[in-house]
């Protein structure tokens, strides 16, 4: 069986926010190493592979392999009744057909429960390969959401070009184009609000917006993000946590 | 103009 208590609601409900426009009916695959999830949009031009580590719980329990296929609207709609501050507790049995949330506030005293009903979702994993990206840019969050968003309003495509300078988002619509560089720099004082770009060989691969718009629902996530490419393979936007992480990849758009 | 390719043309199942 599982039983999986984390201390934060507020951690839960972020990732769930994170991905539930994007996949909205999804396996939870749970061991004992954690809680993982991997899932295409519908469309299979997106992927979202997520992890919860076992340490990031406590305690954490999972003796074998359970799969949760859970509704994130469903999930959504149960955890908006736990305070971001209340503990949550999830319970599985080893082939459930339900979810089992109990959320606790330790200072009120009150324990409130919640059951899920689980859907049977017929899902493949995907081998993801190890790749060594040729460039790898980290920025702020909030910098790549203004740029997804400021661009989306000209163009369905952004070009995405890294050079050892820095890196260069750039579109072009009906109404005209537009674009936005970020030069290489390091903050002292806030080192979560610089540009940092590692690179073998420039790069330069053009994304469709909409899916970046809606990456950037885990902005709440980190402080940073971490953008990895390499030509004629998917983007990585990577929003890491302190037990785990939250990792987009988006099938480039290429030459007919 | 460019087309949009999908993630199974990159990554082949387990």
């Amino acid at each position: 069986m599982l039983e999986a208590r984390i201390e934060q609601a507020s951690v839960l409900k972020r990732v769930i926010e994170a991905i539930k426009d994007l996949v909205p009916d999804c396996n939870f695959d749970c061991n004992d190493t954690g809680i993982a999830l991997q899932a295409m949009d519908n469309s299979h031009v997106a992927l979202v592979a997520m992890l919860l580590r076992a340490d990031g719980f406590s305690p954490y329990r999972c003796d074998r392999n359970i799969a949760l296929g859970i509704n994130l609207n469903s999930l959504t709609k149960v955890l908006r009744c736990a305070q971001n501050e209340d503990m949550i507790t999830l319970k599985a049995d080893d082939a459930p057909d339900s979810l089992n949330l109990v959320f606790e506030n330790t200072e009120n005293e009150r324990i409130s429960e919640y059951d899920i009903k689980l859907m049977d979702i017929d899902q493949e994993h995907l081998g993801i390969p190890d790749t060594e990206y040729s460039a790898s840019i980290t920025l702020p969050t909030a910098e790549f959401q203004r740029i997804c968003r400021d661009l989306s309003q000209l163009s369905e495509s952004v070009a995405i070009e890294a050079t050892k300078e820095g890196v260069k988002f750039s579109c072009s619509g009906d109404i005209g184009n537009g674009s936005v560089t970020l030069r290489t720099h390091q903050n002292v004082d806030k080192p979560e609000l610089s540009t940092k770009v590692d690179l073998t060989e420039p790069v330069n691969l053009t994304f469709s917006l909409k899916y970046l718009v809606n990456f950037c629902k885990a902005s709440s996530l980190s402080q940073t993000v971490t953008l990895s490419l390499s030509n004629e393979v998917p983007l990585l936007v990577e929003y890491k946590m302190d037990n785990g992480y939250v990792r987009f990849y988006l099938a480039p758009k290429i030459d007919e | 103009g460019k087309q949009q390719t999908t993630i199974s043309s990159f990554f082949t199942p387990k």
